[in-house]
């Protein structure tokens, strides 16, 4: 143990497994989670070449072993909880993303959420058990966030009772679907649905888009992976051209919306249930913006305390360079928001659940708050997170730029998350469009209630600044 | 009118306060920048638009007021008083810090003086220093594992230098002594020259 370091643990004030307890929301979740860990670390199949001195390609084939592997142990160690599976990935992948990561959270809770009870029993054994790999095709070359631009179209014909899905332009080709290039068999497509000549908006459809044998591209289907990008070397992002593809009527998800035989078209019970699934996400992504800036501040911290450099007082020894105010300055602040935002990640899991249980049960009441307040803090988390990664990889030097310091590898993982899942100024205006509506609401005299409700009384409340 | 709130830049909950009358004023800028510009006769959405800026502005406030709330909240279910002491120093900063980096918005809307913008300089200073001796500790309650982490700078153990140089001894270019690019451009190039 390097003595720096070792002297700085004693000079804890505060038991730091305590701590990690209530990070982790209970010692219960604790214990489970380091013995999920040694499972991953007592594997050998864990242990590989360092993927930094690997080629793209050879990359995503470690990624596609791993992920395939994943799913046999998750199997045979009978972790089933969802939260317990997603700590076994996480562990298992470290700081890189799966290549089957769409399915398990795009692909099937869509299935779970969006399927009628025969769908559901068609599609979800198949996906389950893998015959099924689906990705989740919505953004567009030409469109992304705002969903109501997306061009792809889905015409029902009457007569075969089918959907013809078309891509009718170069910029509705599906573009940056994780594991839509050379993994996935199915997809999730989102589509304009018209029907009886009229258009109404965005519905999903499952579409197939390779043999379940050859896994050879399926007649009508354009795929392939998009090329490399500034990460996420482990994920063929991928594109799909749909040149007048026929799928039954049934392949449409009619939990909400449905397509009769004959055409007629029966409207789903509120406009913002295909977003449920990205309120998930998004909601997801918030604990996402807190493990990246976590692990950065740990890195950066850790190795401040090692690393000695300069002199504060002349003729003293090299100074440790956490020492150094101004590195204290760049770094605590940061660690607080990583602290902040995993309370703020614990709370938007813990609200997600509930909110989604009163959906189950008919109540979509808190629906519009909860998709205002998940772009909002997808957006403000993330904004602030990516930008912390980078003062942490900067204060750590030169060896912040090597890849030897996971710095850039985390960087690079994280901060696509400021465009995907809605791009983070278009969330910040989503939320904002929830926050005018509730202070309309207040003009009108009407009490508010959950996250806006401090709109009523800051009417009347003024401040005087107090002398300190 | 109602009593004015008294702002207390070492107090938590009077930081939250704070906060949520600086998203409350945003957020009030902002519906009557669109109200202005549906008085210059602009169609609600071109008012929009051009009210875009105060628009992210009011959401960022009311996101960054529902943040300081939640850490606020989280406190108050803390019972060992050594951790509740040093979350308490971290939701601090992160409260002051942010009045730090946006005092423009709580100046314009007097809910802080600029005597307390000096003060929270000050104060996130003092902090600063009472935060460094916890502050590996405070990193080792995430327990990432080292090979999770997958970092030679954030090793637990802190033996950077050794294993940096091991980890670059391992890069696919140091396999050979000689790179092979040696023996195909390098020599034939000198023999030319």
């Amino acid at each position: 143990m390097n003595p720096d370091i070792l002297r700085e643990r004693q000079k804890a004030t505060f038991d730091v497994e305590k701590l990690t307890h209530i990070l982790d929301g209970a010692p219960e979740k604790t214990r489970r989670r380091r013995e999920i860990q040694s499972l991953v670390l007592s594997d050998p199949d864990f242990q590989h070449e360092d993927p930094n001195f690997m080629s793209r390609s050879d990359r995503y084939d470690l990624a596609v072993k791993k992920s395939a592997q994943m799913i046999l142990k998750l199997r045979e160690y009978g972790i089933a909880d969802p939260e317990e599976i997603l700590c076994y990935k996480s562990l298992y992948r470290g700081n890189r993303h799966e290549a089957l990561g769409l399915h398990f959270v795009m692909f099937l809770p869509t299935l779970y959420s969006q399927c009628d009870p025969q769908q559901f029993q068609k599609w979800v054994p198949l996906a389950e058990s893998f015959q099924v790999l689906g990705t989740y095709a919505q953004t567009e070359m030409g469109h992304g966030t705002h969903l109501r631009g997306l061009e792809t179209t889905a015409t029902y014909d009457p007569a075969t009772q089918e959907f013809v899905l078309n891509s009718p332009t170069v910029s509705s080709i599906k573009w940056w679907p994780g594991a839509l290039g050379k993994t996935s068999n199915y997809a999730i497509v989102l589509a304009q649905l018209y029907t009886q000549g009229n258009c109404h908006g965005l519905h999903a459809f499952i579409v197939p888009i390779r043999d379940m044998n050859t896994h050879e591209p399926l007649p009508g289907i354009v795929v392939g992976d998009i090329g490399p990008k500034f990460g996420f070397h482990e994920v063929d992002n991928g594109f799909l051209k749909l040149e007048n593809v026929r799928i039954p009527r049934d392949n449409m998800l009619m939990k909400y919306s449905k397509v009769e035989p004959d055409g007629s078209y029966v409207k789903p019970p509120s406009a913002k249930l295909t977003y449920s699934t990205m309120v998930f996400i998004r909601s997801m992504i918030v604990g996402e913006s807190a493990r990246a800036l976590a692990k950065s501040c740990t890195i950066a911290i850790r190795y401040s305390t090692v690393r000695r450099q300069s002199e504060i007082r002349p003729g003293e020894p090299e100074p440790q360079i956490l020492d150094y105010q101004t590195q204290q300055y760049k770094l605590f602040p940061l660690l607080a928001m990583a602290y902040a935002f995993t309370f703020v990640g614990q709370y938007m899991t813990k609200t997600y659940h509930r909110i989604t249980a009163d959906i189950n049960q008919g109540d979509f009441s808190e629906l519009p708050e909860l998709h205002a307040l998940s772009a909002g803090l997808k957006a403000f988390t993330t904004w602030a997170a990516s930008t912390g990664i980078e003062v942490c990889r900067m204060s750590c030097g030169g060896h912040g730029y090597s890849c030897s310091s996971a710095l850039p590898e985390i960087y690079v993982t994280f901060t696509p998350t400021c465009t995907y899942e809605g791009e983070n100024t278009v969330m910040m205006l989503q939320t904002a469009r929830y926050l005018v509506k509730s202070y309309r609401q207040v003009q009108a005299g009407q009490q508010l209630s959950g996250s806006v409700s401090y709109l009523n009384d800051a009417q009347q409340q003024r401040v005087q600044p107090q002398p300190v | 009118s109602a009593r004015p709130t008294v702002v207390n830049i070492n107090d938590l909950t009077s930081l939250v306060e704070v906060y949520k009358l600086r998203a409350a004023k945003l957020v009030e800028m902002a519906a009557k920048s669109i109200q202005q510009e549906l008085q210059r006769s602009k169609s609600q959405e071109d008012a929009w638009n051009s009210s875009a800026i105060d628009l992210v502005r009011a959401s960022d406030a009311h996101c960054h007021y529902v943040v300081v709330k939640l850490f606020s909240a989280k406190l108050s279910e803390i019972g060992d008083t050594a951790i509740h002491s040093v979350l308490s120093t971290l939701a601090l900063l992160y409260a002051l810090q942010g009045i730090a980096q946006n005092s423009g918005d709580f100046l314009q809307n007097n809910i802080v003086d600029v005597p307390q913008v000096l003060q929270v300089s000050v104060r996130i200073k003092e902090l600063l220093s009472q935060l460094r001796p916890n502050a590996v500790a405070l990193v080792d309650a995430f327990d990432y594992h080292d090979e999770m982490l997958k970092s030679v700078l954030g090793r637990y153990d802190g033996n950077v230098y050794e294993n940096l140089f091991e980890w670059a001894r391992r890069s696919p270019l140091n396999r050979t002594e000689v790179h092979e690019s040696f023996h195909k451009y390098l020599k034939p190039l000198r023999s030319k020259l």
